[in-house]
Formats: structure tokens, C-alpha cells, sequence
């Protein structure tokens, strides 16, 4: 009996220091991940798209039923006195910005509530300049550029693309776009030996008709994109980037893996294969979408415009080829009005 | 999580869209991402 307790009282603290340890050595090889990476990136080094074992190992776990486990344990409300530490260690360990909160910390009841906090009024100043278009989040810019070609291919990294209508929905009013840049297009027109597909114009809808200058033969508009990636210490409410009618909402079911700079570099299409919800409409230049993509640990979106949407609910089987649940906002044709920094939408935890 | 924007502007040379950041810049809301 004796020897049994002197081994169980070594074997409890001899497994925290082993734990302990174990988290440890995986912090400081994330750590040092992360510096190779921001050391490559410094140095101009694109990085590749690489599946590996870890992505493979991904897709098996049950990622929705952990998400919504994540939001319900998050939105279990916290004692007041507890509140300030729960929330410092947050900050701390992701870099948010407690001065920025509109509300004192004793006043979220849950980490679910102080994640979608509210910033104080005027912090973040809208750019009233009428021909500028304003970033819709806080975060790092992933990429951006004018998509161009047949299937307006996006970026996820080098070497791995994904279509903007995949992402976006095949019923999606995205207008056409010119294969090959402005004057590649018009050296085409005379070049008869070029591929007939290659000068085409091509469309996902006919929607939104092309725009030309007949002199030139020149397209006065191009179709562009920009990816912005929020970090879990961020602000997570989602603003307007511009004055536009919110005519259609797409929610597309799906996976929730992580969207970290490892997870995009590893799981293929991943924009396309998680849960998002797109919102699709007109400015003064044309046609606007924007898409919002939940992850594992921020899995649901709520929209202000439409709060009787629900995302990441418990599905028996999910199935990547069912078509997205579609609604077109009323008025037809005229939609919602969102105004240049209105509040459009939050990404909930779980 | 991650936002998507895809948009229409013009690409004339009279008024040409222009992108005012970087790769790997960090970004508020309500800063000008392009004119």
C-alpha cells in the first residue's frame, strides 16, 4: 500500500510537469515556425502551397460538433470578479486592444460576448473619400489584385488557386471578365492565330453587362479582390467597405478548418470548403460581393441586416455539392442600403 | 476567419483603381484599401 501511494503521488505532478513541458516544446517549434515564416516573407520568398499529414488528419475530426462545443463553453457567463482576468489573458495571449472596448471589461458576461465586442465611438475613422474603397474588418491583408482570365482565378498561395465563382456561388451576378489584361486583349483582336477562347470575353451570368469604351476597345472596368485575414485577437464585426444595395445573401455550409497562415499553405481550396456566408450587391462602380468565412474556433456569422440567419448548425452529413440557401432582400432589385462603415455582420465564437 | 471583397472598378486610364497597401500589411476598418 505504501509503495502504491508513494507512486500515484509521484505519478500526478510527474504527468503536469510532462504536460507542461510537452505544451511548452510545441509553443516554442509554432514560435519558430512563425519567425521562419515572417523571415521568408521579409525576404520576398513566396510560400507554396504543401498538403501534408497534419491537413489529411484534420478532415477526420468532427471540427463543426468541436466549434459549437467552443461557443457554448465561451458563452457560459463568467463571475464579475473573474471577467477583467478571463479577458487580460485573452488581450495578452492574442494582442487585442482592451482600451479599445466600448464597455468595461465587467460588463461581458461571457468570452463569447467580449470576442464580438463594440470599439468605442470614432476609433476607427471612415475614409470619406467618395471614390475610396474602405477595408470592411481589422486584420492583414492576405492578398489582392484584378482577377483576370477564364475561371477569375483567386490566389490561396502559390501554386494552389480557387475560382470566384466557387467561392462566391455558380448562381453568383459576378460580370465577366477580360481573359489576359486591357492591351493583351487588343493585341489579341489582331493577333487570328491567338485562341478564339482567349480573347472571348466569358460570363457566369449576364447580370451585370460589360462596360467598353468603343474607341479603344478597352474595358473602363476591371473586376478585382482583396482577402483580409483577422487574427483571434482582433476586432470581429464586419463594416461596409463602400456605399452599396445588398441585393442577395448565399449561405454556404461546410467544413471549419482553421484558416491560419499554416492551414492555408496545407488544406486545398480551403476558402471554398468552410462555411461562409457571401453577400452580393451594387456600388456607384458596379458589382460588390463580399464573402465572410468562419473557422474552427469562429464558426458562426451573424449578419445585423438579416439576425434570423443561423450558421454552423448541427448537420447529420455535410454535403460539399449541396447548392448554397439563397435570399434576395426586398425590395427586388434595390435590396438593403448599407452605408460606407455601417456595421453588416460579426463572426461569433463557435 | 477571413473576409473576401470582389468588386467592379474602373480600370480607364483616366481613372484607374489603384490598391493603396501591401501584402502582409495590417489593415483597420475604415482605412482606405484602394482609389
Amino acid at each position: 500500500n505504501g509503495g502504491s501511494s508513494r507512486g500515484n503521488s509521484f505519478l500526478v505532478p510527474g504527468a503536469t510537469v510532462a504536460t507542461i513541458l510537452m505544451l511548452g516544446a510545441l509553443h516554442a517549434r509554432r514560435l519558430y515556425d512563425d519567425k521562419k515564416i515572417e523571415e521568408s516573407r521579409a525576404k520576398g520568398i513566396e510560400l507554396e502551397f504543401h498538403p501534408d499529414v497534419k491537413a489529411r488528419f484534420l478532415r477526420l475530426l468532427p471540427l463543426r460538433t468541436i466549434s459549437r462545443f467552443w461557443g457554448s463553453l465561451t458563452g457560459m457567463e463568467l463571475p464579475i470578479w473573474l471577467r477583467p482576468y478571463v479577458y487580460k489573458a485573452w488581450a495578452r495571449a492574442f494582442h487585442s486592444n482592451l482600451e479599445e472596448a466600448e464597455l468595461p471589461l465587467e460588463e461581458y458576461a461571457s468570452l463569447r460576448e467580449f470576442f464580438v465586442r463594440k470599439l468605442k465611438e470614432s476609433l476607427r475613422p471612415i475614409d470619406s473619400d467618395p471614390y475610396c474603397l474602405v477595408s470592411p474588418v481589422d486584420g492583414t491583408v492576405l492578398r489582392f489584385g484584378e482577377l483576370r482570365g477564364p475561371g477569375a482565378m483567386i490566389e490561396q498561395v502559390k501554386g494552389c488557386s480557387y475560382s470566384s465563382s466557387s467561392l462566391l456561388g455558380e448562381n453568383s451576378y459576378l460580370p465577366m471578365v477580360a481573359a489576359g489584361d486591357a492591351n493583351e486583349e487588343s493585341d489579341a483582336e489582331e493577333n487570328t492565330t491567338r485562341d478564339a477562347t482567349q480573347k472571348s470575353w466569358w460570363r457566369i451570368s449576364l447580370a451585370s453587362p460589360k462596360v467598353r469604351d468603343n474607341a479603344s476597345s478597352r474595358p473602363l472596368k476591371g473586376l478585382f479582390y482583396c482577402v483580409i485575414y483577422l487574427k483571434p485577437g482582433d476586432y470581429h464585426r464586419i463594416h461596409s467597405p463602400v456605399d452599396w444595395n445588398i441585393l442577395v445573401r448565399r449561405h454556404f455550409t461546410g467544413h471549419l478548418f482553421p484558416m491560419n497562415e499554416r492551414a492555408t499553405r496545407t488544406i486545398r481550396n480551403l476558402y471554398v470548403e468552410n462555411e461562409r456566408v457571401v453577400l452580393e450587391g451594387q456600388w456607384r462602380e458596379g458589382y460588390m460581393a463580399m464573402a465572410a468565412i468562419g473557422a474552427t474556433n469562429i464558426g458562426s456569422i451573424e449578419l445585423f441586416i438579416e439576425p434570423t440567419l443561423r450558421t454552423n448548425n448541427p448537420q447529420k452529413k455535410l454535403l460539399q455539392s449541396e447548392p448554397p440557401e439563397e435570399r434576395v432582400y426586398e425590395p427586388k432589385g434595390v435590396g438593403v442600403l448599407r452605408k460606407k462603415g455601417d456595421e453588416v455582420a460579426a463572426f461569433n465564437m463557435g | 476567419s477571413t473576409v473576401v471583397l470582389v468588386f467592379q472598378a474602373p480600370i480607364s486610364e483616366s481613372s484607374e483603381f489603384r490598391f493603396c497597401m501591401k501584402k502582409g500589411d495590417r489593415i483597420r476598418m475604415g482605412e482606405a484599401l484602394g482609389r
